[in-house]
Parts: structure tokens; C-alpha cells; sequence
């Protein structure tokens, strides 16, 4: 009964052992998965849609309250000698640069503060050309280029999703054929849109997204589109990529998947299922929208020009509709101007 | 994360829209994705 009430001895180092032999294991599997898929890269051979088990385990785990409680944790203030230890070693772990943090570290209370820092004046010069569209994020470039006929954008190869299911089914797009846009001056334009009974003139028309022009005065307009993603060391606030007035804003409250390189070639139709903040809107060319979709890490999106929406909500508060929440902004028609380079917006961490 | 820009641009030869990126480039915030 002695030996018993003392248990195995061997019973805890050996499952501790155990443990440790398998997660190296999964991560020697995982770094020589990754391996190949560089390899693959790098000679040029275009991935495609792979669904696999951990797709499909992901879709059964609670994302949204892995996200929160991640969000929790990352909020925890750290003490002040502690700092910036914290930092260095999350700049040192995600390649962040340090030399460009507005504050001293040691004024980051946490890795939340942290993760959504300002940059020191300077370290972002925007591109003065008054007819360039600036990146609104750190990044890397994932896709781009024009939409064509069946308005689909490439998340792999092999697999697409559609641009009014990322924007929203109700996006406006401008359906005035040239005959309106000549004859129309802003103004009166501005008037149309005003007028709810013409809303349909800008209702999506995305099966034919080149807009044609009778008068040969004016250059036929296309869409185009740029997909940036953002590692997690990056700098995370959002600015406007021109000047504009945003119209409206959209929020799906959707899923909160990973939107790494890994889940945009294992899980179909990621960006029109995770949680997203649309914001749409017309520039000098015309149409214009910006998508903020969220992922586990990064889950909540919070609006400089919006300050009280809030993005990754429990599943009770979450309204269970499938239709995304909109607000149209005042005055309508005219919206928010914001002018190219103004903070939009920041990806907060849980 | 991820953003997505969608916008209306000219598209005739001589007005086109240019990207001045393409996949795979790191871009920061501020420089020039395309220009008119």
C-alpha cells in the first residue's frame, strides 16, 4: 500500500518526456512541410487550394474566445523594468524595428500597447505624386491587379472569391453609363446620390465591372484591386490610400481564422468568412472600398473616424444574421473626407 | 491581417492605372502602390 500511495515515480517525466518528443516532432513535420512549400515557391510552382485536417480541426475550435482570451492576456501590464524586455523580445521574435517606436519602450504598458504603437514623425513619408494611390499598411503584397469580367480575386490557385462577397452584395458601385457621367456635373452627381430613390445608379453592377464610355473625351474605367497582408511584427494602424469621402461602413462579424500564408492555402473563402470592417467610398477616379479583414491573433479592428464600433464581439452579443451591419455616414452623401495618408484605423491584438 | 483595396481607375492604353507592385514585394505604408 506504501508503494501504491507513492504512485510510478516514472509516471510524470516519462509523460513530460512524452510530451515534449511529440510537439518537437510536430514542429520538425511543420518546418519540413514549410521547407517544401518554399521550395516549391522559389522554383515557381504556383500552390493550390490544399484543404487539410488542421483546416478542418480549426473550424471546430472556439476562435473568437481564443481570440478574446488572447487579447486578455497580451492586454496584462507588464511592470516597468519588465518592458522592455517584453518588447525587445517580441521585436527580436516578428522581426519589428525598433529604431522607428515613437515612445520608450518602457512606456508600453503591455504587448497590446505595443503591437498597435505610433511610429516616430518621419518614419512613413507619403508619396506626394497627386496621382499615386499609397499602400494604407505596412505589408506584403499577397495579390493584385484588375478585376475582369467574373470579378473574382485569387486567394490560391485553384481557388477564388468574389469581390462583392468580401465587400458586401449591397457595395456601391457606379453603374452611370458615360451618357450620366458627361452630362452629370459633380454636383448634380453628388445631388443623385443623395437621393435615395437613385441609389440604384450606384447599386454593384460587378458582372461588368469595366465601365464603358460612349464619349471617347474620357478614359474607360476598370477596377482594380490590391490584397496587402500583415505579419505580426508589423506596424498595424491603417491609413487612406488617397484623398476620399467614405460613404459608408460595413462590419461582418464572421470568423476569426488564421489569415496567414498557411490558412489562405488550406482554408476556402477565408477573407469573406472572417470578420471584417469595409469601409466604401468615392475618390477622384470614382469608386473606391478598403477591407480590414481580422484573424485569431489580430481579431479586433477599431475606426479612428468610428470610435465607438466595436469588432470582435462574444458569440452571445454577436447579432446571428448572415447581413453584414452598415452605417452610412453623415452627411450623406458626403461622408468622412479623408485626405491620403490621415489614420483610418488600427488592427488591435485579441 | 489583411487589407484589400478595391478601387475605380482609368483603363484605356494611354490612361491606364499602373501598379508599381507586384506579389511577393514588402510595401510600408506611404509609398506608391500604382499610379494614374
Amino acid at each position: 500500500s506504501s508503494s501504491g500511495s507513492k504512485g510510478n515515480p516514472f509516471l510524470v517525466p516519462g509523460a513530460t518526456v512524452a510530451t515534449i518528443f511529440m510537439l518537437g516532432a510536430l514542429h520538425a513535420r511543420r518546418m519540413y512541410s514549410d521547407k517544401k512549400i518554399e521550395e516549391a515557391r522559389e522554383s515557381g510552382i504556383e500552390l493550390e487550394l490544399q484543404p487539410d485536417v488542421k483546416a478542418k480541426f480549426l473550424r471546430m475550435l472556439p476562435l473568437r474566445s481564443i481570440s478574446r482570451f488572447w487579447g486578455v492576456l497580451s492586454g496584462t501590464e507588464l511592470p516597468v523594468w519588465l518592458r522592455p524586455y517584453a518588447h525587445r523580445a517580441w521585436a527580436r521574435a516578428f522581426h519589428s524595428n525598433l529604431e522607428e517606436v515613437a515612445l520608450p519602450l518602457d512606456q508600453y504598458a503591455s504587448v497590446k500597447d505595443f503591437f498597435v504603437r505610433s511610429l516616430k514623425e518621419g518614419c512613413r513619408p507619403i508619396d506626394s505624386d497627386p496621382y499615386s494611390l499609397i499602400s494604407p499598411v505596412d505589408g506584403t503584397i499577397v495579390r493584385v491587379g484588375e478585376l475582369k469580367e467574373g470579378v473574382m480575386i485569387e486567394q490560391v490557385k485553384g481557388f477564388s472569391y468574389s469581390v462583392s462577397s468580401l465587400l458586401g452584395a449591397g457595395s456601391f458601385l457606379p453603374l452611370m453609363a458615360a451618357k450620366d457621367i458627361h452630362e452629370q456635373d459633380t454636383s448634380q452627381q453628388e445631388n443623385n446620390i443623395r437621393d435615395e430613390s437613385t441609389k440604384s445608379w450606384w447599386r454593384v453592377s460587378l458582372a461588368s465591372p469595366k465601365l464603358r464610355e460612349s464619349s471617347s473625351s474620357r478614359p474607360m474605367k476598370g477596377l482594380f484591386y490590391c490584397v496587402i497582408y500583415l505579419r505580426p511584427g508589423d506596424y498595424h494602424r491603417i491609413h487612406s490610400p488617397v484623398d476620399w469621402n467614405v460613404l459608408l461602413r460595413r462590419h461582418f462579424t464572421g470568423r476569426l481564422y488564421p489569415v496567414n500564408e498557411r490558412a489562405t492555402r488550406t482554408i476556402k473563402n477565408l477573407y469573406v468568412e472572417n470578420e471584417r470592417v469595409v469601409l466604401e467610398g468615392k475618390w477622384q477616379e470614382g469608386y473606391i472600398a478598403m477591407a480590414a479583414v481580422g484573424a485569431t491573433n489580430i481579431g479586433s479592428i477599431e475606426l479612428f473616424i468610428e470610435p465607438d464600433l466595436r469588432t470582435n464581439q462574444p458569440r452571445k452579443k454577436l447579432v446571428q444574421s448572415e447581413a453584414p451591419e452598415e452605417r452610412v455616414y453623415e452627411p450623406q452623401g458626403t461622408g468622412v473626407l479623408l485626405k491620403k495618408g490621415d489614420e483610418v484605423g488600427v488592427f488591435n491584438m485579441g | 491581417s489583411t487589407v484589400v483595396l478595391v478601387f475605380q481607375a482609368p483603363a484605356l492604353s494611354s490612361s491606364e492605372f499602373r501598379f508599381g507592385v507586384e506579389k511577393g514585394d514588402k510595401i510600408r505604408m506611404g509609398e506608391a502602390l500604382g499610379r494614374l
